[in-house]
């Protein structure tokens, strides 16, 4: 099945 | 010290509806440039980046750069006692724990203000790449208002796929499934029924529909919704704030294990 990510794991720290 | 005096109050009202149900407080970063917010919701599966420019105010007076933190929840309840139509300034000192709203009715027959308190809120700031979107779907608000709720009573994911067909919207529940399909329609008689679809390579990501349908609380903001999506990365859902600035969402893709 999907597992739903996490937004962080996409947008590093700025 | 900040003064800000915004003419369409009422903006500022729509922006804060949008958002003050994935995000509880949140900081206003103020500086020349004008207002920016980014926040993620509590689960940290949504971002949102709002931009108002500074040339969105009939005044703009910001000495230094200062961070407002605050409940939206009593953000809301202070503009909800504004009038749409009211005329909103902002004040605030460079070092104040409070910010200051002035509502003036457009005939200046009445002025309120209220002062809401500030509190130190720990953010994360995340870093938003530039991306080049395989596809990008702007379509009237209230249409991708309507798909999100009529999907959301069947179903709690939706895959969302953009090929040269267009752009389709399926879910699939207890009661059985559901297809959308939007088609690009640059020839409808009203500017604000146009959709207009920009299709780099075919796309289909799987999103959580109840961030999605929420994200459409910003519908009275602006006519038109923008979709931007690329494989694998998170979906862009943004509204315009008339030329002013914007409101964008972020959404992760729910992804194979």
């Amino acid at each position: 099945g999907k597992g739903q990510r996490n937004i962080m794991s996409f947008f590093g720290k700025g | 010290m900040l003064e800000a005096r915004l003419v369409q109050g009422g903006m500022l009202k729509k922006v804060v509806d949008a958002v003050k149900d994935l995000v509880t407080e949140a900081n206003i970063d103020v500086s020349s440039s004008g207002f920016q917010l980014q926040a993620m919701d509590t689960s940290h599966v949504s971002l949102i980046a709002m931009h108002l420019r500074s040339d969105a105010f009939e005044h703009f007076r910001c000495d230094r750069a200062m961070s407002m933190g605050m409940s939206l929840a009593n953000l809301a309840k202070v503009l909800k006692c504004a009038g749409n139509d009211d005329i909103v300034t902002l004040k605030a000192n460079d070092d104040g724990d409070t910010v200051t709203f002035m509502f003036e009715s457009p005939k200046e027959d009445r002025v309120s203000d209220f002062e809401l308190k500030l509190m130190d809120i720990d953010s994360e700031h995340l870093g938003i790449p530039d991306t080049d979107y395989c596809a990008t779907v702007t379509m009237p608000s209230g249409e991708y208002a309507r798909i999100c709720k009529d999907l959301s009573s069947i179903g709690d994911t939706v895959v969302i796929s953009a090929t040269k067909d267009g752009v389709k919207f399926t879910t699939s529940g207890d009661v059985g499934t559901a297809n959308v399909t939007v088609r690009q329609n640059t020839t409808a008689d009203k500017k604000e029924d146009q959709t207009i679809i920009d299709l780099k390579e075919p796309v289909a990501l799987t999103f959580a529909l109840r961030y999605l349908t929420s994200f459409a609380k910003a519908t009275p903001l602006a006519t038109h919704v923008t979709l931007s999506m690329t494989r694998e990365l998170p979906v862009m859902v943004e509204y315009a704030i008339q030329d002013m600035g914007f409101l964008r969402f972020y959404l992760a893709p729910k992804i194979e294990d």
